[in-house]
């Protein structure tokens, strides 16, 4: 293991032993990109249990998120400055990887600054960091290894994986995907159902889908056969996204309360990834025509 | 660089000290932290528009498990759900119910090296709304368990 990386202790851990062996540093990807790691040993037998990278979606987003809210063997409290070990971190049964990707996102960097990347670029260059990683730590290089993400990492992980797979020297087993984006289209189509059947659109707007956007039984919108079901999905993406319900956790309250129409514009950003075009209109032009009356508001 | 209706301060506020970069050898020159790059998220190129065939090329030779805390929107359950489905992978046994800490956690459906999994009234981030499941269904998975 890489001495000059292993982390002697936290801020904010009031226990000075750590529960396990943890280092945080940097792995090697193409040219100029370094990707910053966060690797914790198994608190249970690190010599026989499985080797696991997690890696947060976005695209964009931080694993450390992962690590600090998730399943890292240290929980960050409300106060911003203490953490709270996690009884239930995944370290408890596994020798887990925070990895940082792509380039740009949290501490990982490329000294060209050059941000813009892609699906099958992100995938060699994580390829090329745990490559990195198993040299830096030898000793797991022979473990079961499994993929593991969320979110966006619905994308990360299976390009990862392919890769790894045509690696003999790694002993992959497997990958796991939470709340994973594996298919755009099906991800749209579904969302509206989702709303339905979760109360946050009414039977009048349900009523009027039906009629414009399904055949035989059969409902496509995710790409609107006409433009009375193209203002439909627009209204519908406008009350999943653009009132205030917390997208993440519909029965769960939205952090800060009701945000603005300026912040909720802001969300396009990432959505753009997540659903087809035809759903995003109404936050490209939220004042556009395309919206239909909606009395069960 | 926010997500919506998340509070990601906390965090934000400890990776950003002296001390924690410190201790996490991050170099002085290396931007501040947050939980999301808006620049990343904006150059990004998406090229899959569905992950069917990269499951078709793994689901031979290794295994795969699709959990989602089913009070999500962004990646609702039915589209995941859906999606598994179409892989057409032999079923192996009905979709039924899972148990952690006496109480009902969620559903699952196994297939020929893939399961499907619900994690009852958890959101997008399952190991922060649920955790003793969470682990208890990630354990289980490491293990080749059902």
């Amino acid at each position: 293991q890489p001495a000059e990386d292993e982390v002697k202790s936290l801020p904010g851990v009031f226990n000075p032993q750590l529960s396990s062996r943890q280092y945080s540093g940097y792995l090697s990807a193409s040219n100029t990109i370094k990707l910053h790691y966060w690797f914790v040993e198994s608190e249970r037998d690190p010599v026989n249990d499985p080797l696991v990278l997690w890696m947060n979606g976005g695209p964009g987003c931080s694993s450390l998120d992962g690590y600090l809210s998730e399943l890292g063997p240290y929980l960050i409290n409300p106060d911003g400055t203490t953490l709270t070990p996690n009884p239930n971190s995944w370290s408890k049964v596994a020798n887990v990887i925070f990895l940082e990707a792509p380039a740009g996102v949290g501490f990982s960097y490329s000294d060209d600054q050059n941000y813009t990347t892609s699906d099958n670029e992100t995938a060699k260059n994580n390829y090329l960091a745990l490559l990195d990683f198993f040299a830096k730590f030898p000793n797991m290089a022979k473990k079961p290894f499994f993929i593991t993400g969320e979110s966006y990492g619905g994308v990360y992980v299976p390009t990862l994986s392919v890769k790894v797979m045509a690696n003999a020297s790694i002993n992959f087993q497997g990958f796991a995907i939470g709340n994973g984006l594996l298919d755009s289209v099906m991800n749209t189509n579904t969302a509206v159902y989702y709303a339905y059947y979760h109360a946050i659109i009414g039977e009048d707007v349900w009523a009027k889908l039906q009629q414009y956007c399904c055949k035989d039984g059969k409902c496509n919108f995710a790409a609107p056969p006409n433009q009375q079901c193209q203002d439909l999905v627009i209204t519908v993406q406008n009350t999943m996204m653009g009132i205030g319900i917390n997208p993440y956790d519909v029965t769960g309250d939205c952090a800060g309360g009701v945000p603005g129409h300026s912040s909720l514009q802001k969300q396009n950003t990432f959505l753009k990834h997540f659903f087809e075009p035809s759903f995003l209109k109404a936050l490209k032009n939220p004042k556009g025509n395309g919206s239909v009356s909606f009395d069960s508001n | 660089n926010v997500i919506p209706c998340i509070d990601a301060g906390p965090q934000t506020q400890y990776l950003n000290t002296a001390e924690v970069r410190l201790a996490l050898h991050i170099p002085d020159n290396v931007s501040k932290w947050a939980i999301c790059s808006g620049v990343v998220g904006a150059n990004y190129k998406r090229q899959y528009q569905t992950m069917k065939d990269l499951f078709n090329m793994l689901l031979p030779k290794h295994r795969a498990l699709i959990y989602n805390g089913d009070a999500d929107m962004m990646c609702n359950f039915l589209g995941d759900q859906k999606f598994v489905a179409s892989l057409q992978q032999k079923e192996l046994g009905p979709r039924r119910p899972w148990i952690h800490a006496k109480q009902i956690a969620g559903f699952v459906h196994e297939y020929d090296q893939i399961t499907f999994m619900t994690v009852k009234n958890a959101g997008h981030m399952v190991p922060s709304f649920t955790p003793g499941a969470a682990l208890q269904m990630i354990t289980n998975f490491l293990n080749n368990k059902p």
